[in-house]
């Protein structure tokens, strides 16, 4: 079905969603802030 | 049948009115009915105060031990630590919206006033109890409603709490623990000096059909937009807000720590034992609270990453 | 998904034109096709027997003026102006229009300059001005215009026909999104079941160091 396979094409063409190298370091920034507040929590249980 | 809640009695009202059951039980109302319709507006009126605590009134009745708010409107009045009487206008205000809804049939009461406490829970400050007796002796039945916006993000669930003043002087049974909520240092002491004073309420919800079919309309933007977003980033200022005051309460408790060593005046070893304890487990808690939110958070980002950004043509 | 319900009835109505018009009679289904303003798809008429029929006609032209809104741009119809017809300027319009769907396929943000050249646009003002009214307005493209940035940052692009063999690749991508997709399950539930066997294992080191205690509060008794 034409209409149909026209859709999916439009949504293939939508992912990757996001591909940009700013993207890539806010994301790692979360990751590492995340990861440090977690290493904290383990400091206040012991 | 569901709709049937949104049927109001006038007559039953008045006689419940007239019958006082609450003047010689403190306790008397134990649960709070919230609709969706006042819970959204509550909620995104709160979030809209940012920083600011926001108030505004609920209007509703109650059906025996429990008192079901319908509507809620905001007040014009901003401020932190405000009573509800604060400003005139606030007066005003009030009257004329009540009157004017009594006009367009909508014959609820107000039955109480909510506002928001913007990243430090949800419970009553000693302002807030004041005003809240004040209330319970002219305007019963009245209840307090407190929501807190930014953890309310934060948690992804709606922080709130309905809150009900005992008369003065009176010495309440010891309460049922209620769940436990971080308060930040700088807020422990008005809480603690009250909290004795007033008691949670069990809050439910409930939704008319025309609320569950605009919610089901509405399910695929709500959805977009929970996936789109993200509470790392929404909620930043909060979590270091919050890392700031563990480190003053860990700080806070290193000193009692030092001091008690020096043997000032303190209670007997066991019983100074047990204070520190509790109080660095309330401290690891509060860490451990903090840190589930944001793996949560991390988490959903990871996950979203790996499926719409991983996908190459 | 709007775009495509709101051609759906174009799409019959000029596959019925198509069935019931042959030779050089096609000529004026196709123009008027490839002009409409709500009609960007074009695989179901070039489907139609008589239109195939076309093919080694001395009306092939046609055939071939379908075959390029279906899947050309306009930078193609220009580098082969002499295989064409004149176009109307409903066409041109259209042609740009696609070729602008075709663009944001490979790219999510598009250059002005890159825009301009594709489109035999001059200034930006009028590529602008072809963005929002001919294109966001008309619903194929959604996106933001960054001026300063001078790009077309494109959030949704409506799906042109497809061309032979693309189907293969977006089978290969829907099985690579698909099977990501079950490996990101599995190693959630593993994730899940790690923290049930860890959360077991916190309660009964915490359930052994209380009964020590204990027994060492009755020792010491």
């Amino acid at each position: 079905e034409n209409s149909l396979l026209r859709q999916v094409s439009s949504l293939l063409r939508r992912l990757p969603a996001i591909e940009s190298e700013k993207f890539q370091d806010d994301f790692l920034m979360e990751y590492n802030d995340t990861l440090l507040i977690t290493y904290l929590a383990m400091f206040t249980n012991c | 049948s569901s709709d049937s809640i949104f049927y109001y009695d006038e007559a039953g009202q008045g006689k419940f009115q007239q019958e006082k059951p609450w003047a010689n039980d403190p306790h008397y109302f134990k649960r709070v009915k919230i609709s969706a319709l006042a819970l959204l507006k509550m909620v995104v009126h709160a979030r809209s105060g940012g920083t600011i605590e926001v108030m505004g009134l609920m209007q509703g009745k109650t059906d025996g031990d429990a008192i079901i708010v319908m509507d809620a409107f905001a007040l014009p009045v901003e401020g932190t630590e405000t009573r509800v009487n604060a400003q005139a206008d606030a007066y005003e205000y009030m009257v004329e919206y009540s009157q004017t809804n009594k006009l367009a049939g909508r014959l609820e009461n107000v039955v109480g006033w909510y506002h928001s406490h913007p990243g430090y829970g949800c419970w009553l400050s000693g302002i807030d109890v004041s005003t809240q007796m004040l209330n319970q002796q002219f305007q019963e039945p009245f209840l307090a409603v407190v929501i807190d916006p930014t953890r309310t993000v934060s948690a992804g669930k709606v922080e709130i709490g309905a809150f009900r003043t005992y008369p003065e002087g009176y010495k309440p049974p010891d309460d049922p623990v209620s769940e436990y909520q971080t308060i930040p240092l700088n807020k422990i002491e008005d809480f603690g000096v009250h909290c004795k004073q007033y008691y949670a309420l069990d809050i439910t919800y409930f939704k008319s059909s025309l609320d569950c079919h605009l919610l089901d309309l509405l399910w695929n933007k709500y959805w977009v937009n929970t996936l789109s977003s993200s509470p790392l980033l929404g909620n930043g200022d909060y979590v270091a807000g919050q890392i700031s005051d563990l480190a003053e309460k860990l700080e806070q408790a290193e000193n009692q720590l030092a001091h008690s060593r020096l043997g000032g005046i303190v209670p007997g070893p066991f019983q100074r034992k047990k204070e520190e304890e509790s109080q660095l487990a309330k401290i690891t808690r509060d860490s451990a609270k903090i840190t589930v939110e944001q793996v949560h958070g991390l988490m959903s980002q990871v996950i979203k990453d790996i499926l719409f950004n991983s996908v190459r043509q | 998904m709007d775009v495509e319900q709101k051609q759906e009835e174009l799409i019959d109505h000029f596959v019925k034109q198509a069935s019931a018009h042959k030779g050089s009679a096609l000529g004026t289904v196709v123009v008027e096709a490839t002009s409409h303003p709500s009609l960007f798809a074009f695989s179901e008429i070039l489907s139609v027997p008589n239109i195939v029929e076309l093919e080694g006609t001395e009306n092939s032209i046609f055939l071939d003026v379908l075959q390029l809104f279906a899947h050309g741009t306009w930078s193609d119809y220009k580098s082969n102006i002499s295989r064409f017809p004149p176009l109307v300027p409903d066409q041109v319009l259209k042609l740009k229009q696609l070729t602008v769907l075709t663009l944001a396929e490979t790219n999510k943000v598009l250059p002005y300059d890159q825009l301009m050249q594709e489109l035999d646009v001059t200034n930006v003002r009028e590529l602008e001005d072809f963005l929002i009214n001919e294109c966001m307005y008309s619903g194929i493209v959604r996106g933001k215009l960054d001026q300063l940035r001078r790009c077309f940052e494109v959030q949704f692009a409506a799906g042109r026909d497809l061309r032979p063999g693309q189907l293969g690749s977006m089978i290969q991508t829907l099985s690579n999104w698909l099977s990501t997709s079950d490996n990101l399950l599995v190693s959630i539930q593993e994730k899940i079941k790690w923290a049930d066997t860890m959360s077991e294992l916190d309660k009964k080191h915490r359930k052994d160091v209380h009964d020590k205690v204990d027994e060492v509060k009755k020792a010491l008794s």
